[in-house]
């Protein structure tokens, strides 16, 4: 099923994104 | 308690994107993280789309937090905030 794909894609970049919003605001060097 | 936590890093992390103050995030908002966050312009794009539910171009802090409470509780979790 090409939306549920699409859809786990959007999960995953979005968990990537929070991640990255995660490490910047612990200070991670 | 964990719920009001994760509204205040949602709150924190709007902050980080919505620079200006505005109470709302725009997708130029969006692109001014290419140069804080590891993601290209592409995946930020999508971040935004993936965010803005009802896709009026502005992100509010409502939907702001709603992704974030899916990250970190799963999709689940936002059964209380059914999506049309």
């Amino acid at each position: 099923d090409p939306n549920m794909k699409g859809a786990a894609a959007n999960e995953g970049v979005l968990a990537n994104f929070f991640n990255s919003l995660l490490s910047k605001k612990t200070g991670a060097p | 308690g964990d719920s009001s936590t994760v509204l205040e890093k949602s709150h924190e992390f709007f902050q980080i994107c919505d620079t200006e103050d505005k109470g709302f995030v725009t997708r130029r908002d969006m692109q001014r993280l290419l140069q804080e966050l590891p993601l290209s312009a592409e995946e930020l794009e999508n971040v935004f789309d993936t965010l803005d539910a009802d896709g009026n171009g502005f992100l509010t802090p409502e939907e702001f937090s709603s992704g974030f409470s899916e990250f970190i509780f799963g999709p689940t979790a936002s059964a209380a905030t059914p999506k049309p």
